[in-house]
């Protein structure tokens, strides 16, 4: 995650937002929803608190505009650019300004919402059946007045469940007008109107009076897209028109003749060619929760993250079921700390771990990777080590032959199960987690699933049961283990140790070891506290200068990791039930769950 | 639509930013969200080469960082996005 330069951030928790305007894309209730949910986000993993309030100035400011909207960012259309938002700060610091040419949904297509009726304010049902007939879209049939409904049910016939479709002739948004329908034919200007106009506004919305001179009575409010409204294009809200002449041919239907990008359009005049006047057909649309939850963080304070999962990436995409990405985590708490909220858990369904509050518009997750088999009773081979290297130690020890390979001392011991481990480790190609004892092999490459659980007394003897952290020297296959101010060093058949950790030449100032990152060139880092040391291996002695913050060179992973180990090439550091994962070049490219993104636990 | 569709290719009124051009499109990408300056992108009036700001567009989005025009880094800058800088102010 990043944090704009110099940290800004809010100077109080209790945060206030205001609503200025509404898409026509949507019911107000929706969109009010959708805010609400999407601070919520953030509420849950912090202190802060969101109120919305109804007039004068909020700490957020959220509106909705096209173009240039006021700021001197304009928006640029339909896609592209979705939404921006500001800093914390005063004046327009922290607002969160939304593209008003996009097509406004909860990410899934055109969002119904009815008034009135007997649906108790339901969403429309496409398709259902009215008179033995299947709409697909809000009707006029049945009605003598002209109003646009739908059935909430599929079967208009048999459930008699209905309400009324977004439409000027039921009411109008904002304006002066307190929600009161549209008057037609209407008197602006000296001219007459029967529809909607964008007429004498710069900003491209549709409005109608509400009375039948606004001349006179200066009444007016903004009509609601109805179902059929076009996105963008020149007639933002205009219904498509059918058929239509576009290039001389008749069209029936939307269609991407006339365009390269393959985006369905309609004229919303009959005859394109003379009228020139277009829009996009309604499609998926983009969410507004997503994108509103994207923005409120940086007007909390969060800039962009480079971790393509993460909630601040810059680029949209439709999640189906939205939790909060650790890295979201870790940097809004980095700003304001912890809530008293609940916390983010593993994706659903997490048996070990309790149920995060979701989004109730969004359905439930899709695991993005495949799973692995569950755990085998058969004990998996030990990898081959080197032969023994001779050592003029007095400590040395002779430990029993090892058999073909370690047998599980207790198999239903469920590697998935524990909370976190003690240390973690690539061992010849292999990851080995250990807890309290016992150990678990994991290769990704053998798709074996997770092996275990073994009992680490009988592969390395004299190992207490809790281990801090182990590494494998890369060039003699020998392998470190540290526990407490104590490490040993096996290879093959041998053993070195218990030795004090002050020999390696690492002081009283080093905690618990953490972990260890293999540099190459027989040098590896070890990690304790927030301070790392650089061991030289062939000389089993730290190099001078260190020890070394580790916030100067891993920047972005947390200090206080449990675990640090190399994997696959790349740093991993874990904290409680996440790793970030750095690259060599120092980036953090993904930060995910131990269990389920490395372990691949059900 | 009726057999015989017109197979031509139109510029529609209002349609501001699908018919630019990759490169353009690539300038003014890298230009809008912090990657590179316009006096970067030309110095005396000289088209310059964009690798230093693609390599770095691509590592910031997590793309493969080939400081290349291709295919996927065309596909991420056509992709709706939020408008705030990944660079920069």
């Amino acid at each position: 995650f990043l944090t704009f330069e110099g940290d800004l951030k809010w100077d109080h928790m209790d945060l206030t937002y205001r609503v200025i305007n509404y898409s026509p894309d949507l019911d107000r209730a929706v969109i009010d929803d959708a805010f609400r949910r999407a601070f919520q986000v953030w509420s849950d993993v912090t202190p802060l608190t969101f109120t919305q309030i109804y007039s004068g100035e909020a700490d957020i400011m959220i509106m909705f505009g096209s173009q240039e909207h006021g700021d001197g960012y304009p928006f640029d259309g339909k896609d592209g650019l979705l939404a921006h938002a500001f800093p914390p700060g005063q004046g327009i610091q922290g607002d969160a300004h939304f593209d008003d040419d996009e097509f406004w949904t909860l990410g899934t297509g055109l969002v119904v919402k009815t008034r009135h009726g007997n649906a108790n304010g339901a969403e429309c049902h496409f398709p259902f059946t009215f008179e033995g007939r299947s709409y697909s879209r809000c009707t006029t049939e049945g009605r003598k007045d002209g109003l646009p409904w739908c059935a909430t049910t599929p079967n208009y016939d048999q459930d008699k469940k209905y309400g009324f479709c977004p439409s000027e002739l039921l009411y109008t948004n904002g304006g002066n007008s307190d929600g009161a329908p549209c008057v037609f034919p209407f008197i602006f200007d000296g001219t007459s109107y029967d529809s909607c106009t964008t007429d004498g506004r710069s900003d491209g919305y549709r409005w109608c009076a509400t009375t039948s001179s606004f001349d006179q009575d200066k009444k007016y409010g903004f009509c609601p897209n109805r179902d059929t409204a076009v996105i963008g294009g020149n007639s933002q809200g205009d219904p498509c028109v059918f058929p239509f002449t576009f290039l001389g041919q008749s069209y029936s239907a939307c269609t991407s003749q006339g365009r390269q990008d393959g985006k369905l359009w309609c004229a919303t005049t009959s005859n394109y060619d003379t009228d020139k006047k277009w829009g996009f057909c309604p499609d998926r649309g983009y969410s507004i929760f997503l994108v509103a939850a994207h923005e409120f963080g940086h007007s909390l304070g969060l800039d962009h993250s480079s971790v393509r999962e993460a909630l601040m990436y810059p680029m949209y995409s439709y999640i189906q079921d939205f939790q909060l990405h650790p890295d979201d985590v870790q940097g809004i708490q980095y700003l304001y700390g912890r809530g008293s909220g609940p916390k983010p858990t593993a994706p659903a369904p997490a048996p070990t771990e309790e149920p995060q509050p979701v989004p109730t518009e969004e359905p439930q997750p899709v695991p993005t990777e495949e799973t692995q088999p569950v755990p085998t009773e058969e004990p998996q081979p030990m990898p081959t080590e080197a032969g023994s290297t001779s050592t003029t130690e007095e400590e040395e020890e002779e430990t029993p032959e090892p058999t073909a390979g370690p047998i599980p001392v207790d198999p239903s011991r469920d590697a998935c199960v524990e909370k976190n481990f003690d240390a973690i480790t690539e061992i010849n190609g292999e990851l080995y987690f250990f807890k309290d004892g016992k150990y678990w092999t994991y290769s990704s490459f053998w798709k074996s699933g997770i092996q275990g659980a073994f009992s680490v007394a009988d592969t390395w003897p004299g190992l207490p049961d809790t281990i801090d952290a182990v590494f494998q020297d890369l060039l003699t296959k020998r392998v470190f283990f540290f526990a407490g101010r104590q490490f040993w060093v096996f290879s093959g058949k041998s053993v070195l140790g218990p030795r004090a950790i002050e020999k390696l030449g690492i002081g009283k100032e080093a905690g618990r070891i953490s972990g260890a990152l293999q540099r190459g060139r027989g040098k590896v880092l070890l990690f304790s506290g927030e301070n790392y040391w650089r061991l030289d291996v062939k000389v089993q002695r730290v190099d001078k200068g260190y020890p070394r913050a580790t916030d100067d060179v891993f920047t972005g992973v947390p200090l206080d990791a449990r675990n640090v180990f190399l994997y696959q090439g790349k740093y991993h550091f874990c904290q409680g039930s996440f790793y970030w994962r750095m690259t060599p070049r120092y980036q953090v490219d993904r930060v995910g769950y131990v269990k389920y993104d490395i372990l691949q636990c059900p | 639509p009726l057999q015989g569709k017109p197979q031509a290719v139109v510029t529609f009124p209002g349609d501001l930013i699908s018919t630019l051009p990759d490169l353009q499109l690539a300038e003014r990408y890298l230009q809008r969200f912090g990657y590179t300056t316009e006096a970067e992108t030309k110095i005396g009036g000289r088209q310059v080469s964009l690798g230093k700001a693609l390599l770095k567009m691509q590592k910031q989005l997590g793309l493969e960082e080939t400081g290349e025009l291709d295919a996927t880094t065309l596909e991420a800058m056509r992709a709706p996005r939020c408008g705030v800088p990944d660079v920069g102010t």
